[in-house]
């Protein structure tokens, strides 16, 4: 279960702050996987208290609506990354950028495809940089788009680019892979599947051993 | 008070928070960093084991407008179901109450009884109508919340409640079940030339594909 209070002392009426909240909740804590288990708890709750003295905000498309849309979105997004961080018997952090989508969702669909992926996973664990398991789990997000098109880059280590597999430097790539894990840092995996406009990122972690210990014994 | 939220804040370490980079500034301070909040966490007896805090209060001097977003899980927790109900009937809410241990979902109708006797209870307390407190449970699923003890600590919570980095530190520990970590954070930025302060805590490590609306 993911949980989540976020409060604020900005001024805002009603109906803007749970659409800037929902909206905020889309780009952070709907974008983190780490067993692909939907809880029955989920909640995030965000108050405003207005005891800020900043001027009202009644438009979602006001510039003070924005300058608040970018905080939310940024603190639910520091809290979301720290919970796929903190994932049960995780080592490391995925990061997973797609761009060249259509549009947001369309992106931020296929990176939670490819963070949601168990294969794509237990490749980080392992420390192989297996980019069939990145764009396979990418293809099947739902979202169209050329094959010819699929760039997929893990660090700086360019594995595959226009749909054709690289030589790339299997060492590096696999040396990357493992000192994330040593220092419980974060793994980024960067794909671009077209030249569209939209970018969107997703969150997860490794899949270890560790996991199925820890929920083998978390008994009800 | 100080005391015990010190404790209580110090009992697991803190998460490293990868904010994106922005204008703002990260402050301390948590869900309290911002005007007009307070926070507590301590040990009310929830856990099945060890005596980690497991009971969180957040509240609001004012009527905060409120926003929520809930799990669409068809399968939804009583304090789930609560919550949904109490924010389409109220704009605003000045406290929620948070406990680890049981999660209190697939409890069937004695947990959402106990739900509304907590939520009752806390907001006598507080001097509140019982519409104005919100309620979040995380934990083992299919458990009822170890209610004698929870109402047993709610005086001992809400004589915590503080508005310092502690109260936040504390209530962040408080909520969390198989973390490792803690996680709290807090910015400072400009809204229209006025500094304004967002802030926050969350939890979670397992069962976690969030699909909230």
């Amino acid at each position: 279960t993911m949980l989540g209070i976020i409060t604020t002392d900005a001024l805002v009426n009603t109906d803007v702050w749970r659409k800037m909240v929902q909206i905020a909740v889309n780009r952070s804590f709907n974008q983190i996987t780490v067993d692909g288990d939907t809880s029955t708890n989920d909640t995030v709750i965000a108050l405003a208290s207005g005891l800020s003295g900043s001027t009202s905000i009644s438009s979602l498309a006001s510039y003070e609506a924005i300058e608040l849309q970018s905080c939310l979105d940024a603190v639910m997004q520091g809290l979301a990354k720290s919970i796929a961080w903190d994932g049960e018997g995780a080592t490391c952090l995925i990061e997973v950028t797609v761009t060249g989508a259509e549009s947001e969702v369309e992106a931020a669909k296929i990176a939670r495809s490819v963070a949601s992926s168990s294969l794509v996973k237990a490749a980080v664990y392992g420390r192989d940089p297996n980019w069939g398991r990145i764009a396979a789990a990418a293809g099947y997000a739902g979202i169209h788009f050329l094959q010819s098109k699929l760039c997929i880059r893990l660090g700086d280590v360019l594995l595959m680019d226009n749909g054709q597999p690289l030589a790339f430097d299997r060492a590096v790539a696999s040396g990357y892979l493992r000192k994330a894990g040593e220092i419980h840092d974060t793994v980024g995996i960067h794909i671009s599947v077209g030249e569209g406009s939209g970018i969107g990122r997703a969150w997860g972690c490794d899949l270890s051993y560790d996991y199925v210990k820890i929920n083998g014994e978390y008994t009800t | 008070a100080s005391s015990t939220l010190n404790e209580a804040s110090n009992c697991i370490p803190v998460a490293p928070i990868f904010l994106p980079e922005g204008p703002w500034k990260e402050i301390p301070g948590g869900v309290t960093a911002a005007k007009g909040f307070k926070a507590a966490g301590i040990y009310g007896g929830l856990r099945a084991t060890g005596e980690k805090p497991d009971l969180a209060l957040v509240t609001c001097d004012v009527d905060a407008i409120a926003a929520g977003a809930f799990t669409t899980n068809v399968v939804a927790a009583a304090p789930v179901i609560y919550c949904r109900h109490a924010l389409d009937n109220s704009e605003t809410a000045r406290a929620v109450l948070i406990n680890a241990g049981q999660a209190n979902a697939a409890t069937g109708d004695a947990g959402y009884q106990d739900a509304l006797e907590c939520v009752d209870t806390l907001a006598m307390l507080l001097n509140l109508k019982p519409k104005e407190v919100l309620i979040e449970s995380t934990g083992v699923i299919g458990q009822r919340i170890r209610k004698e003890a929870l109402l047993n600590s709610l005086p001992r919570l809400v004589n915590n409640l503080s508005s310092s980095a502690e109260g936040a530190g504390s209530a962040a520990v408080a909520i969390t079940t198989t973390d490792l970590v803690s996680k709290s954070v807090a910015v400072e930025s400009q809204v229209g030339g006025t500094k304004i302060r967002v802030g926050g805590m969350a939890k979670g490590s397992g069962m976690i594909h969030p699909n909230m609306a």
